[in-house]
């Protein structure tokens, strides 16, 4: 179990501030404005009324134990960089930060914070990715050159099993699961003796450069 | 290769339109400001200032043929459901939007939108996951039951092969990569017979509440 401060909750601060409790965490959560602390309290270890801003306030909820300190505020450029300096002037060891674009990002890094995030960027470089593969239901970046996907088994493959369709020497992946559309179950970690049922999606490794070639063709 | 439109280029849309188009496909950016347009003009295939909330100049650049108009701008609610009405008016198949919060999104299901992104809430939801895993690098969640992580190898599987460890039967995972991290190399795929070298890293498919206690203690 380890524990988080997140500090600012716009949208981005109070989802981090709540997944982080729901698996598991504990969390206290800052902010300025009272409303948003009685939204959230509820939903996380302990919530309270700060300003970020005051060096004084801050080591007293924040010592060299906290495992992860997240600024989440980024709207005013100014109260996440004092943040910023305030935290490692106190010995907090990590810092996740939000950055407003990428010039603030520039200066987060040279304070020394360990993770930049650019909500914005983020979500959309993975909305680009589902959305330019064509048969592809999903695509997962894994390394420079491969990727996990999802594919739509082709016909020629219902009820045959993965023995016999030996898809690793013939088109050089590695089937992770199959998905039965239908049913909706999924065999992950399927044995090679496992057949593949008709309207079934297969979840695959391979080349990232071989998905817009694979038609599993002969 | 596909066809999207853009419309309304703050970070998100700025990033959606040109991670499109550096994946090969068609993209028409829209934006109401001009100054905007210049700078994306190069990274897109066409860029045009208009009003996005006027349906004769929307009916000017979009037809039926385009694959998924992206409206990327939710400052302004009015806008974005006006520009969504006019969009199912001409005859738009698929439509994707950005939403500013949840009462925002349930206006754009209603107006029949088919996919709905919250940019703040998703990234949020990804960091907590890799921010709460300790020794995990990295954890992707596949299935309901299944994720896909990275975990450091354990010292007693230094020069060891996959099939002498027999991690399937013994732990129940899928070895899908080894990274070699001082070589910065990843044996993606592995065969059987392949050994997991010292300072090195797994990807491996496990059931995910098998996680936290994925030890590898005999
Ligand atoms: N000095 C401060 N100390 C503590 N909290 C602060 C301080 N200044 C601002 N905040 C809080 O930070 C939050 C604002 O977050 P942010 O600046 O990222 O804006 P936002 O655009 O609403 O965020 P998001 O895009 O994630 O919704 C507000 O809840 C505000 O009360
Ligand atoms: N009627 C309109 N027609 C076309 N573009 C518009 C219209 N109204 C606003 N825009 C554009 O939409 C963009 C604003 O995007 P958005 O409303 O999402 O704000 P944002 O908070 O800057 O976005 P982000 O959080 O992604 O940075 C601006 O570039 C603006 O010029």
């Amino acid at each position: 179990m380890k524990q988080f401060v997140v500090i600012g909750l716009g949208r981005f601060g109070y989802h981090i501030a709540t997944s982080l409790y729901k698996l598991g965490n504990q969390v206290l959560a800052i902010d300025i404005n009272k409303n948003v602390i009685e939204k959230i309290k509820d939903s996380v270890t302990d919530a309270v009324i700060a300003d970020a801003r005051d060096i004084n306030t801050l080591s007293e909820f924040l010592d060299k134990d906290i495992d992860t300190v997240i600024v989440a505020s980024a709207l005013d450029i100014e109260m996440s960089v004092l943040t910023v300096l305030y935290l490692k002037d106190i010995g907090v060891k990590h810092i996740v930060a939000k950055a407003k674009n990428e010039d603030h990002g520039k200066i987060l890094k040279s304070l020394g914070v360990q993770e930049i995030i650019f909500p914005e960027k983020d979500s959309a470089a993975r909305l680009a990715e589902n959305l330019s593969m064509s048969s592809l239901i999903a695509h997962i970046p894994l390394a420079p050159e491969y990727s996990m996907i999802e594919i739509a088994s082709p016909e020629k493959f219902f009820g045959k099993t993965l023995n016999e369709l030996d898809l690793r020497k013939k088109y050089g992946v590695n089937v992770i699961g199959i998905k039965d559309v239908l049913l909706d179950q999924i065999n992950i970690n399927p044995l090679p003796s496992d057949a593949i049922p008709a309207d079934s999606v297969l979840l695959l490794v391979c080349k990232t450069d071989e998905i817009e070639t694979l038609t599993f063709e002969d």
